[in-house]
């Protein structure tokens, strides 16, 4: 379902060039669910950018469902983000003047959602994520790991086919970070969705179909959850 | 060194009123390395605001180095927060428009220091955390456990003689993660530093003196490092 053939990112900083991706190679199956792994600056984040058509590569090419996304219009672009692609990001990317509802809801306007919709379902998915007591927060009036998950709840409010799961755990404490890898596990079982996870969690390996390490912005290798 | 006498901490939402904090009693002790340790939600990042003097209690006091800090003044409270404290925010509050060397050198601007021992001191301070190929980028131009690293050399900026650490291995890998913990630990243990760190990583354990449970806002227990 995601393929990325060769995919080169390149930052031009005055004389430097800093390469984020070298050379990226990833063939992403349907219904998987698989895990980014690397150290930081590795470039799990860039890759995601590439994915999730946020940004261009410098070279090679990203394909979604078979298509090559530099190929396709602003508003083919437009419908994947709003309906496809549920992205969860490292820095969560939360509206600071909109509350916890209004920051999941929002995707749905643009899906077509009636008020008294988006409003049911939007209370669901905070409700799923812990987070049914703090629905009418701001941002600001919610501990890190409360956005975090205000972030996870707003990734699926379209239910995506694609979950790109960027750090989705990193503020969340053991019990809950464990209860949010279940829900996207669920998804992932009942829903087929892909979920392409980016992460320094272990706790992701064991709900994960394969581990992909990522050093210096290239694969250095690919395991099947049976080999860890 | 520092103590907190029954602090509570309440914010109103119209009509409702959000305990973070409901009368926390603790002492830490000069040179102690404590990690305060609690589900998302549970008032970490809200107690560190408190001893960190950014936010006064609703009830109950905070006293560091026996003063009580609703006593002192502005520029006193400006004195602690530059020479004192060392603040590690849990997400980071870099200037956006300020390279890496920069945000680490502002507080040296404060304390005095001339552009030569600014510059060198940052860049010592970024070659710690393993960013010295960084220092001229913009956070926008890192990755996310790379901001959070200038996040930690910038609170080491003025030789602190308290850390406050709330997340600060989050978005970083195993490997760096416990670069970072060994960082602050030999601080802590050669210079006497005092540590507070409010986490999740279970690599804290092991480096702590002793270990505060929180829950709903309030201690529920507290661990010696032998008894864990
Ligand atoms: N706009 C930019 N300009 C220059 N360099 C950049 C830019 N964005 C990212 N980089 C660099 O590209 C590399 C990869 O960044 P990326 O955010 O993909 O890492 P990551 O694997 O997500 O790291 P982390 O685990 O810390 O989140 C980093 O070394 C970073 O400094
Ligand atoms: N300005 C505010 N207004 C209302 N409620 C708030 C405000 N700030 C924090 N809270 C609430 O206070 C509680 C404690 O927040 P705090 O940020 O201290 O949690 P935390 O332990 O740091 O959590 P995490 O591990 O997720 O970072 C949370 O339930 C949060 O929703
Ligand atoms: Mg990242
Ligand atoms: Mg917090």
């Amino acid at each position: 379902i995601v393929k990325t053939d060769q995919v080169v990112k390149e930052y031009r900083m005055g004389n430097n060039v800093v390469k984020a991706l070298n050379g990226v190679n990833l063939e992403i199956y349907q219904g998987e669910y698989l895990s980014l792994m690397g150290p930081s600056g590795s470039g799990k984040s860039t890759l995601f950018n590439m994915i999730g058509a946020l940004d261009r590569p410098t070279k090679g090419s990203v394909f979604i469902d078979g298509q090559n996304t530099s190929g396709l219009t602003t508003s083919q672009i437009a419908w994947l983000r709003c309906h496809k692609i549920g992205y969860i990001f490292q820095s969560y990317n939360l509206l600071h003047v909109m509350t916890a509802l209004e920051n999941v809801t929002l995707p749905m306007i643009f899906a077509g959602l009636s008020v008294k919709e988006r409003n049911k379902k939007g209370e669901e998915l905070l409700e799923l994520v812990g987070l049914d007591d703090r629905i009418y927060h701001l941002p600001d009036e919610l501990s890190g790991g409360q956005r975090q998950r205000v972030a996870v709840a707003r990734a699926l409010a379209n239910d995506p086919n694609i979950v790109l799961a960027d750090e989705p755990t990193a503020n969340l404490d053991m019990i809950i970070g464990r209860e949010i890898i279940t829900l996207i596990k669920r998804l992932n079982q009942e829903k087929n969705v892909t979920v392409i996870s980016a992460t320094h969690d272990l706790k992701m390996l064991d709900v994960s179909d394969r581990i992909v390490d990522i050093r210096d912005g290239v694969v250095e290798r690919i395991r099947n959850r049976d080999e860890i």
